[in-house]
């Protein structure tokens, strides 16, 4: 059950700590620093959260998608956390076009847990498969929504989205909900 | 095996990035832009990491010990990672006093992952109690020890101190190997 475990840590060590008013404290500031332009309804001020099972995961969104494009990162996030003085915390805002070229513009990244359980199945020390990986992606996944769902305070602040599952959205560009503006 | 996939997570994730040469630059970019007077033998330049099995830890190393407090932050590594756009890796410097008051410098952190145990044991939904946590916390360790010690890229890089556990020191300022400058 390292799925189970690693939608903890995502949880308790991320998605609680920022979720709640971090998130929405820093799209205000970079309206009110940089740019109002982006972003400009509240419904849009979610964190959307990728998580394909495959765990196949670049570092930029581009390399998966050409019709997404990064746009600027929201302003710092702070936190004492563990020893570390001003641990940062940080999303990336990106312009998705559509069919018709328009763009849309949301907070978006991967679930970088994924990117271990891919690791793990890479080095033969840990004694970790490809079928046992897509176990754990899909625990990992069932485990963080249903967290999520009882959450109260992380309530209508992120958006997950599952890629590679059966009937799920195959490119990025195709994610359904994102406005204009 | 909650421990084991924490342990892969916080190697994959973290220490492998941050070790091999991150650590290193931001020592060096540390000495050339704000003082030399601190970590001055390339000895000392590992990332000293505390691992209460205990699972209890502090945002804040001065609450565990009157004979450590903050000195500086080291300069940002940056890393684009997983849809972020330069994420942030940040180490802290700490001042440690021992018995004869002299100051000794080190650059100290608790090992996260743990705090995610901790926290996984005060949740009702994770189903995971305060035995269960001892148990991953003590497998964390050994799985971490072991990634480490077959690491090339990051040997001698790092120290694992083990705190709570049979003879371990009671108080970080009892850390031994620490030098003056
Ligand atoms: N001390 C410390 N400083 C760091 O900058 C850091 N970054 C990661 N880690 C620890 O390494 C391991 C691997 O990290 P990963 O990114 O896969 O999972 C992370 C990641 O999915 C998410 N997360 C945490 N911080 C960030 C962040 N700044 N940006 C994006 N995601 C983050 O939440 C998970 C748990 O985080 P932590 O519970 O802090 O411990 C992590 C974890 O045990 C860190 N530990």
């Amino acid at each position: 059950n390292v799925g189970h475990g690693l939608a903890w840590s995502f949880y308790t060590g991320y998605l609680r700590l920022i979720l709640p008013t971090g998130l929405e404290a820093s799209i205000e500031e970079y309206h009110a620093s940089r740019s109002a332009a982006v972003l400009q309804h509240r419904d849009t001020w979610k964190l959307h959260i990728l998580i394909p099972l495959s765990c196949c995961i670049p570092d930029k969104l581009e390399e998966a998608d050409d019709n997404i494009s990064f746009l600027d990162n929201l302003p710092d996030i702070t936190i004492d956390r563990a020893g570390i003085r001003k641990r940062v915390f940080k999303h990336s805002i990106y312009t998705v076009y559509d069919q018709a070229k328009r763009p849309h513009y949301c907070v978006v990244e991967y679930a970088t847990p994924l990117v271990t359980l891919y690791q793990m199945s890479q080095e033969a020390m840990a004694g970790f498969d490809a079928e046992e990986r897509l176990q754990q992606s899909t625990l990992f996944f069932r485990t963080l929504r249903d967290i999520l769902e009882s959450s109260r305070e992380c309530r209508g602040r992120y958006r997950l989205i599952l890629l590679d599952g059966p009937g799920t959205p195959f490119a990025l560009s195709q994610l359904q909900g994102l406005r204009r503006v």
